[in-house]
C-alpha cells in the first residue's frame, strides 16, 4: 500500500438500524448487504442521515414550501428511528512494519463501528476527530467490510408549538450545532443532522506517524527577520527503537511553474 | 536555507513531541486580508523517514506568514484588528454553515467565500449555533484572504438567555467541551485566515469552560517578545 491519505467517499450504503435484524459482526463477515438488498440504499458519505433519505427520495427536501411538515421529527419518531448504519468496503494490503489509521473528522453524535467482524466505540461529540489503528484487524486478503452505526445527540429536544430560537434548548446539554431544533432564520432539522457528517478517509504509515504539526511564526525587525516554528508529535507504533531522518521543506510558488525552495 | 533535516531516535511505541529548529526567512511574503495587499502562502512540508524502512510519513499544509493582532479599544469598546502592523477596518459578514442538512462541498465554499471577497468583506464570523467550520472553509479563506471569527458552540438563547431560561450552565458534559474544542484548535489552528477565538454567541460559556478556553489559547510566552527590533 502507497503512504499516504485515501477518502472513502464512495460506494456507502445505509439503513436504517430498526430494520436490520444483523450484528456488526455479521454485517462485516458472513453477511455484507449490497445495494440490491432492501431496505438498504446508496448513502450520502460524508452527510447526515436525512442527507441521505433526502437522496434516496424516501423523504421530500424540507427546503421546498411546508416539505419540513411532512417529515417526522426525532421527537416524534424516536432517536432508533434515525439511528443508521453505514456500510462500505475498502481494497488495503499492507506490507511489513507498514500501519493502518481509520480516520473520521467528525460523525454526529455517537457510533460504534464493525471492520471485519471487530467491534470499535467512536465515542460522543460532534466536533472531535476520531482515528483509529485498524492494522492487526485488517482482512488478510485485502477486501476489507467497514459497517458504522450512528447515534444521534443524546439530547434531541422537542419543537414547541411556537418554534422559537433553538426549540426547547435540550439540545443544549450536547456538544452539537443548536441550530438543529429550528431557529429564526431556519426550520428544525428532523434528524439533528445526525450522521458521518465529515470526511471519512485510511491513511498508511510506515513505523512512524505524524501527529497534528503546528506551524507558527514570529516577526522582528520590522518583518524582515521571520522565523518558522515547527512542532509535531511522532509516534513509532513497530515494536523497535526507530532511527529516524525529520525533514522539514518550505516552498513557495513564483510565477508559472518556478518554485522557490 | 529552507530545507533542514534532523535526526531522532523513537523508543518502540513512543509518543514524542518534536521542535525543529527556527526556520529563518528574510522579508519572506506576508499574508494579507481581503483588500490590503496578496495572500501569499507557502507550501510547508515534513515527513520522517526510517533508517533501514524509508519514508513513513508526510504532511505539508499552506501556510500563510502574519501576524494578527485584536485588542479592545477603551475609547469605543469595540475590538480592534491590526494585521501585520497594520490596522485594518473589519469589513464583515455573518455565517451560519453552507447547507442545514451538512451537504458540504470544496466547491460551494470556494464560491461563497469568494463571493464574500467580491463583495470587498475581509471577515467572517462563524455564529455559535453552527459548526466549527472544516478545512475547506479555511484553506477558501485563506485563498481570498478572508479573517475568520469562529465561535464556540454556546449560544445566548440555548445557553442561559433564551425564553425559556435553559441549560445556564451550558452543556451536561464540560470535559467533552473541552475534549471537543481542543480537537477543533488542532484542526485548523495553523490557517493564516484564523484570526479569533470566541467562546459563544452573546453569551460568555460557563466559568469553567471560559477560563480553560482562555488559558489553552492565550499566546505562549516564547511569542510575546516577537516584533521587536
Amino acid at each position: 500500500a502507497e503512504i499516504g491519505k485515501t477518502k472513502l467517499d464512495s460506494g456507502w450504503l445505509a439503513a436504517r438500524s430498526t430494520e436490520i435484524q444483523l450484528t456488526g459482526t455479521q454485517l462485516t463477515t458472513t453477511h455484507p448487504p449490497t445495494k440490491s438488498t432492501a431496505p438498504w440504499m446508496e448513502a450520502a458519505v460524508p452527510g447526515t442521515v436525512l442527507g441521505t433519505l433526502v437522496k434516496n427520495k424516501v423523504v421530500p427536501d424540507p427546503f421546498y414550501g411546508l416539505e419540513n411538515e411532512t417529515i417526522v421529527d426525532i421527537a416524534d419518531s424516536g432517536r432508533e428511528f434515525y439511528t443508521f448504519w453505514f456500510f462500505t468496503t475498502f481494497q488495503c494490503k499492507l506490507l511489513g512494519e507498514q500501519q493502518l489509521d481509520l480516520n473520521f473528522r467528525a460523525i454526529n453524535y455517537s457510533g460504534e463501528l464493525y471492520l471485519n467482524g471487530h467491534k470499535k466505540v467512536l465515542p460522543k461529540g460532534m466536533f472531535r476527530r476520531h482515528s483509529l489503528d485498524v492494522t492487526d484487524i485488517l482482512h488478510p486478503d485485502g477486501q476489507n467490510l467497514l459497517a458504522v452505526l450512528i447515534h444521534p445527540p443524546d439530547h434531541p429536544g422537542r419543537i414547541p408549538p411556537e418554534g422559537g430560537q433553538g426549540g426547547d434548548h435540550e439540545i443544549g446539554k450536547d456538544v452539537a450545532t443548536q441550530y438543529v431544533e429550528g431557529w429564526d432564520w431556519m426550520a428544525p432539522i428532523r434528524d439533528r443532522n445526525t450522521g458521518i457528517w465529515d470526511e471519512v478517509s485510511i491513511s498508511v504509515t510506515g513505523p512512524v506517524k505524524i501527529i497534528d504539526p503546528h506551524l507558527v511564526s514570529s516577526f522582528f525587525d520590522n518583518y524582515k527577520r521571520v522565523y518558522l516554528h515547527a512542532t509535531t508529535e511522532f509516534e513509532n507504533r513497530s515494536k523497535w527503537v526507530a532511527e529516524c531522518s525529520l525533514n522539514i521543506q518550505v516552498t513557495t510558488e513564483l510565477e508559472g511553474d518556478v518554485c522557490l525552495v | 536555507e529552507h530545507l533542514q533535516t534532523q535526526h531522532m531516535l523513537i523508543h518502540p511505541g513512543a509518543r514524542v513531541q518534536y521542535t525543529f529548529p527556527q526556520l529563518f526567512f528574510y522579508k519572506p511574503n506576508l499574508w494579507w486580508p481581503n483588500g490590503m495587499g496578496k495572500q501569499a502562502l507557502y507550501n510547508v512540508q515534513i515527513s520522517v523517514e526510517v533508517k533501514g524502512y524509508g519514508k513513513s510519513d508526510s504532511w505539508s499544509h499552506l501556510f500563510g506568514f502574519r501576524k494578527i493582532e485584536s485588542y479592545i479599544d477603551n475609547a469605543t469598546g469595540g475590538r480592534l484588528f491590526k494585521v501585520n502592523g497594520q490596522p485594518i477596518f473589519i469589513r464583515g459578514g455573518n455565517w451560519i454553515l453552507s447547507d442545514g442538512l451538512l451537504r458540504l462541498s470544496k466547491e460551494r465554499y470556494r464560491t461563497d467565500i469568494k463571493f464574500h471577497a467580491d463583495m470587498n468583506l475581509n471577515m467572517i464570523r462563524c455564529w455559535a449555533g453552527g459548526l466549527a467550520e472544516r478545512p475547506e472553509f479555511y484553506h477558501y479563506c485563506d485563498i481570498y484572504g478572508l479573517l475568520v471569527w469562529q465561535e464556540f458552540w454556546i449560544t445566548g438563547d440555548v445557553d442561559g438567555r433564551g425564553i425559556p431560561v435553559s441549560n445556564p450552565n451550558g452543556p451536561l458534559d464540560h470535559d467533552l467541551f473541552m475534549l471537543c474544542a481542543r480537537d477543533t484548535v488542532k484542526l485548523l489552528r495553523n490557517h493564516a485566515s484564523l484570526a479569533l477565538w470566541v467562546g459563544g454567541n452573546e453569551q460568555v460559556p460557563p466559568k469553567d469552560l471560559n477560563d480553560a478556553l482562555k488559558n489553552d489559547l492565550k499566546l505562549h510566552p516564547y511569542f510575546e517578545s516577537s516584533g521587536e527590533t
